[in-house]
């Protein structure tokens, strides 16, 4: 199973269309292998982004740097599916 | 199906075995049509609801072709109980599926939604392979052949809009299209994906107002209308360009270029902040209410025949 330990979901706030510009030449950085959950269509409509945990600092000092907003909108994206996967298999042993 | 747990998520065989079960206890409502094959070999189902007739009118509905959207095949398989309960208990369900069939797919990428449960959660895509690239899969939401190719997907196999090498190459999509095309009388088109709460309708590709524009917005207000009623869920509505952004090569883009007037696209909800890991408690409002707007516009096209 591909493990998600550490890989935090940003949510960003791009106040206008340079910010979204930025956030698009993210989107271009291989190397970072961010996954966009919520593309950066345009300023005023969130953008959530899967980051890698090697890639924490580095999206994180490039927002900063210009100035764009975000929160973290999940911490650990393994603990949910850790949590998810808990859920699916008491379901399972309860029906069984 | 009446014990099926309805509230947590299932795998591909767990679904294939309701669809399976709900057939054998409604054998004179529900039958299942093998559409086409996954590229890993998997049969693609649709759950069929008809009350009689040859080549009535139709209501096409999918959900999940993006595989990682569990909320929504999960809703899927709501949908699918909820149809056969409301039958003749519903009048306005009822008059619907008295008029018209409903085909319903519950899970649109069956190879990604397997390898989602098995590898990666966060999977996508199709599981095919492009010659050339170690990339694997399609996004079956960019392969169909509506402006295929122009910005608004990818030619990158590596991007997770990648479009692939050419229109239908997706046998997901392929199967879709050989259907639709055969059976010549859909009259509205459904594709349910999750999340961030929208309902769309065309286009995508350009921004160019749809014909039909006027209509599906007042419509598509009627749905989200409805559907906020239950849970206070807020939904926009409007067409793929003008609401999120460009996207080419869609699924509802292709269908209203068919002549499938009420062609709309949902993205269901997120409420939480927990995008496509939504827990599973909110599996049941999330189709409950979306089960409300798909009610809004199959009333709606019984009532406007063209």
């Amino acid at each position: 199973n591909e493990n998600f330990v550490g890989h935090q979901v940003l949510r960003i706030s791009a106040a206008d269309e340079a910010q979204v510009q930025k956030v698009k030449e993210l989107e271009d950085l291989e190397h970072l292998q961010l996954d966009f959950w919520r593309d950066a269509a345009r300023a005023g409509l969130p953008i959530d982004v899967r980051v890698p945990f090697p890639s924490i600092q580095s999206v994180k000092a490039f927002l900063e740097y210009h100035d764009i907003s975000y929160e973290i909108m999940i911490e650990d994206v393994q603990s949910l599916l850790d949590e998810e996967k808990q859920q699916m298999s008491f379901q399972a042993r309860a029906l069984s | 199906t009446d014990t099926f747990n309805y509230a947590t998520y299932h795998s591909l065989d767990e679904i294939y075995e309701f669809m399976d079960l709900l057939v054998a206890e409604h054998p004179q409502l529900v039958t299942k049509i093998q559409i086409g094959t996954t590229f890993e070999g998997r049969p693609i189902h649709v759950l069929k609801f008809s009350t009689g007739g040859t080549n009535r009118p139709a209501i096409w509905i999918d959900t999940g072709i993006h595989s990682r959207e569990w909320v929504t095949q999960a809703s899927g398989v709501w949908f699918a109980k909820k149809i056969t309960k409301d039958y003749g208990q519903d009048p306005a369900f009822t008059a619907i599926l008295d008029n018209m069939d409903i085909f319903l797919e519950i899970v649109t990428n069956p190879d990604g939604f397997a390898y989602t449960h098995k590898t990666n959660r966060m999977w996508r895509k199709t599981r095919s392979h492009t010659e050339g690239s170690l990339c694997v899969g399609v996004d079956p939401n960019r392969n169909w052949d509506a402006g295929f190719g122009k910005p608004g997907a990818s030619s990158n196999p590596c991007s997770e809009t990648y479009r692939g090498k050419f229109p239908n190459s997706e046998s997901e999509v392929k199967s879709i299209v050989d259907f639709v095309t055969s059976h010549g009388n859909i009259k509205a088109f459904i594709s349910i994906h999750s999340y961030s709460q929208l309902l769309l309708y065309p286009y995508g590709y350009t921004s160019e107002p749809a014909p039909d524009k006027d209509e599906l917005d007042q419509l598509a207000k009627s749905a989200v209308a409805a559907l906020t009623s239950l849970h206070g869920t807020k939904f926009k509505y409007g067409s793929i360009i003008d609401t999120i952004y460009q996207a080419s090569g869609n699924t509802i883009d292709w269908t209203y270029s068919q002549g499938i007037k009420y062609s709309f696209t949902f993205e269901l909800r997120d409420t939480g902040l927990r995008g496509f890991l939504l827990p599973a408690s909110q599996i049941i409002p999330t189709a409950e209410e979306t089960w409300l707007a798909l009610l809004t516009i199959m009333d709606h096209t019984v009532k406007h025949p063209y």
